[in-house]
């Protein structure tokens, strides 16, 4: 018998992707948050002001699997996502993670290490989304990444 | 078919 329509939304699939209480990555809720924010007309601006204040976290396991939400979606949603995450908007939130004027010298060291890989990569896998690479070119200049 | 909204708003760059 096929599964019920999901009518589980962006919210509680994102509390139970990112739950610090998870042993492991739950890459069933992961997918599924991947899916249902390609699903709906407004999942991206949703997804995005979500997983920005998921990584925001104090706690580093849920920020942590916030970004990996993050990447796979990246990945897997497309040009939308895509789109939404390129815009200052969301990479703002990134940004007030790891420079020392916001919630740099608080958050984990891990997740601000994490922030900045994934956006070089992004830089790399999306030249097309510029403000990305203008939001790293500038968290270069301010010596938040390192050289 | 599904409405697509697409809002191209965005802020400026935190410095």
């Amino acid at each position: 018998m096929a599964a019920p329509p999901d009518e589980e939304s962006l919210e509680s699939r994102i509390n139970k992707a990112t739950n610090p209480l998870n042993r492991e990555i739950d890459w069933d809720n992961v997918k599924a948050f991947c899916e249902l924010l390609s699903n709906e007309p407004e999942g991206p601006q949703l997804a995005t002001r979500l997983l920005a204040h998921k990584i925001q976290s104090p706690q580093e396991w849920e920020a942590m699997q916030a970004l990996t939400v993050l990447e796979t979606c990246m990945k897997n949603c497309g040009k939308r996502f895509h789109s939404e995450v390129g815009k200052f908007r969301f990479l703002n939130e990134l940004i007030k993670v790891v420079s020392p004027k916001y919630l740099g010298s608080r958050a984990p060291e891990a997740v601000k290490k994490k922030v900045l890989e994934v956006m070089y990569s992004w830089t790399v896998s999306l030249p097309e989304e510029t403000k990305i690479s203008d939001a790293y070119q500038m968290l270069k200049k301010q010596g938040i990444v390192k050289q | 078919s599904k409405i697509q909204y697409h809002d191209d708003s965005d802020e400026d760059l935190l410095e």
